[in-house]
């Protein structure tokens, strides 16, 4: 996982500067003290080393502990596993953040007009109804209607 | 620049799930 | 030119650069702190052997020299590193899409795409509200219609009222009861007309 490879990286990193660092080259650079003190120049060369890689190590750490690198390395490396069977490059912000905030508005706008299409369906079947006693209403008026005129007629 | 990017990339995360709240409660108006 | 990893820093919240330039920053410091350390150790001991010889500039060209050397192999490996984690660790692979911009995956709209949707949005919502205001007018003939209906009914039934009325006094239709009438009714406007002449 991203999480390992970062800490190898850096220890190999920290390896070979040590290994560049070696006893060696420091006694080479400060030879005549080396000479007058080789004990001591040991020491110090071992005191340096160590307390190098103390630090470098603190500060790896402590930049893991800030960026809480450890966790989001991980959750990386589970949306690379997920995003696996994707082949071709997957989509970017495009720099135009109306355009892209846009799209996420798409899924709400599909439920909206998922549930106009069902309220326009629900009206229509409630008019449809409405419409059919009114029809009928009109039917009887017309009727009652005539049934007056029969007896007006009589009348006259 | 790299605070320029940090903001940019930061509003590219959440404002979307901002702007989302509002335009679904607006959303939700319209249907009440 | 510089390649912003925005994509990285959307995710990370830093931009991996910034990471390892921090990190070169902080390691760069403790070189230099240590060698000044060693050097100061060293110092302080040749001044307990005043004798030896060795001046504190000697020392000091001493501690530039692997100090030079070391600072050279430290900007090679820390590239080598950086270019590593760069790639491998702090990086989102271009096939790789963040949770939060999943949307766009599953929903891919073009910008024409998205207008249509809004436009068929709007369309529907023309559409609800000629339905709503149908189904007003509608219930408002319905109201009218009980109105007009009770109306009718009630002058129905007057002319119903009448032919019942007939019925129970002359035991017939209207019709005939007319015709029975209309000669009695004459012969007492005749009689009325009598009365008249009589009393004048």
């Amino acid at each position: 996982g991203r999480a390992q490879l970062f800490s190898t990286v850096v220890d190999t990193f920290l390896e070979k500067l040590v290994a560049a660092g070696s006893y060696q080259r420091f006694a080479n650079c400060y030879r005549s003290f080396c000479k007058l003190q080789p004990e001591l120049t040991k020491s110090i060369h071992n005191q340096f080393v160590s307390q190098l890689q103390e630090s470098i190590k603190a500060e790896i750490q402590e930049v893991m502990e800030e960026g809480n690198l450890e966790v989001v390395l991980n959750s990386l490396d589970k949306i690379v596993e997920e995003a696996k069977s994707q082949e071709e490059p997957a989509w970017r912000p495009s720099g135009i953040p109306a355009e892209d905030a846009r799209s996420s508005l798409v899924p709400y706008l599909l439920k909206h007009r998922a549930y106009l299409l069902r309220a326009l369906r629900n009206k229509e079947e409630e008019n449809k109804k409405v419409a059919e006693s009114v029809l009928a209403g009109r039917g009887r008026i017309s009727e009652l209607q005539q049934q007056i005129q029969a007896h007006k007629r009589a009348w006259q | 620049f790299d605070k320029v990017i940090v903001m940019t990339t930061t509003k590219r995360k959440q404002w979307p799930r901002k702007i989302l709240i509002h335009a679904v409660q607006a959303l939700k108006a319209e249907q009440e | 030119s510089v390649n912003p990893m925005a994509y990285e820093a959307q995710f990370f919240g830093f931009t991996p650069q910034t990471c390892m330039l921090r990190v070169y920053a902080a390691f760069q410091d403790y070189l230099f702190d240590m060698m000044l350390v060693v050097e100061t150790v060293i110092l302080k001991k040749l001044e307990g052997l005043s004798e030896c010889g060795i001046s504190p500039l000697h020392i000091r060209k001493s501690t530039e020299k692997f100090l030079l050397f070391l600072q050279e192999n430290f900007d090679e490996l820390f590239g080598k590193m950086e270019e590593m984690l760069l790639q491998l660790v702090l990086n989102i692979p271009k096939n790789v899409l963040l949770p939060e911009d999943k949307v766009h995956k599953d929903y891919p709209y073009s910008k024409e795409q998205f207008q249509a949707l809004q436009d068929e949005i709007h369309q529907l919502q023309e559409q609800y509200k000629a339905e709503v205001s149908a189904g007003q007018a509608l219930r408002a003939e319905l109201e009218e219609q009980k109105v007009v209906q009770a109306e009718l009914e009630k002058i129905l039934q007057c002319f119903v009222g009448l032919e019942n009325i007939c019925r129970e006094h002359w035991n017939c239709s209207f019709r005939e009861s007319f015709a029975f009438l209309t000669p009695s009714l004459k012969k007492l406007q005749d009689k009325l007309k009598d009365v008249e002449e009589k009393s004048k």
